[in-house]
């Protein structure tokens, strides 16, 4: 499954 | 990481540390907008939601934290400290800034990546950031001379968004399926704002004069 994408930029 | 974006959080970081230079040394926020300085802390506020649930590295908290710190304290300095609140030109600074977030969070509920409070709320702060720098733009466009920091702190802080355009070049090319078109557009949407100081900014550097924004 596409894990959470969470932003990795600031 | 790579080093475009490295280098475009450190010329972010410096443009805020310019600015905490100026308000805290000389006691002065001539020529700043609090406006987009609030604006900043919303976009910052709104972005960071996730700074305690989702951990992505040391420097990725460190460096929020930072953002989050400097831009609460800049406001609260030109708000609360009375020597620097002397020096801020209330009169000029009369851009209506909540304006400007009205039509950025319906934008956010229309277009986004998906539809979740957290990720609505990052597209928010991703197109409010982008307008952010109209109310200082403005400001600047009507007080005559502007001093070296504050020129330094707008050019540091548009330049930053432009680092971030080569990163986001280097990782399309880089990293498969990364593609964020919000994100791609609203960073050159915001760094096409600055084009016309840009242009100023260098004239001003090149012949060694006063930076002046033509009326």
């Amino acid at each position: 499954a596409n894990e959470e994408e969470s932003h990795d930029e600031l | 990481m790579n080093i475009f974006r490295l280098a475009g959080d450190m010329t972010h970081l410096a443009s805020v540390l310019v600015l905490l230079l100026k308000i805290h040394t000389i006691k002065s926020c001539a020529g700043v907008s609090l406006k987009t300085q609030e604006l900043y802390v919303i976009v910052f506020a709104t972005r960071y939601l996730d700074i305690f649930t989702s951990f992505v590295s040391i420097y990725n908290s460190l460096m929020k934290l930072i953002f989050l710190g400097s831009s609460f304290s800049i406001v609260w300095y030109m708000r609360y400290h009375k020597a620097v609140h002397r020096t801020y030109d209330r009169e000029q600074d009369t851009f209506r800034h909540w304006f400007l977030m009205l039509p950025c969070i319906l934008l956010a509920l229309l277009i986004h990546e998906k539809f979740t409070f957290f990720e609505v709320m990052w597209t928010f702060s991703l197109y409010l950031e982008a307008v952010a720098i109209l109310p200082q733009l403005v400001l600047l466009q009507r007080t005559r001379n502007i001093d070296n920091l504050t020129g330094q702190y707008i050019f540091l802080l548009g330049g930053y968004r432009g680092f971030y355009i080569l990163n986001w070049i280097y990782r399309y090319f880089t990293e498969p399926h990364y593609v964020h078109w919000i994100t791609w557009i609203s960073g050159l949407v915001q760094t096409l704002l600055y084009a016309d100081f840009f242009y100023y900014y260098f004239l001003s550097w090149k012949n060694n004069k006063k930076l002046q924004l033509p009326a």
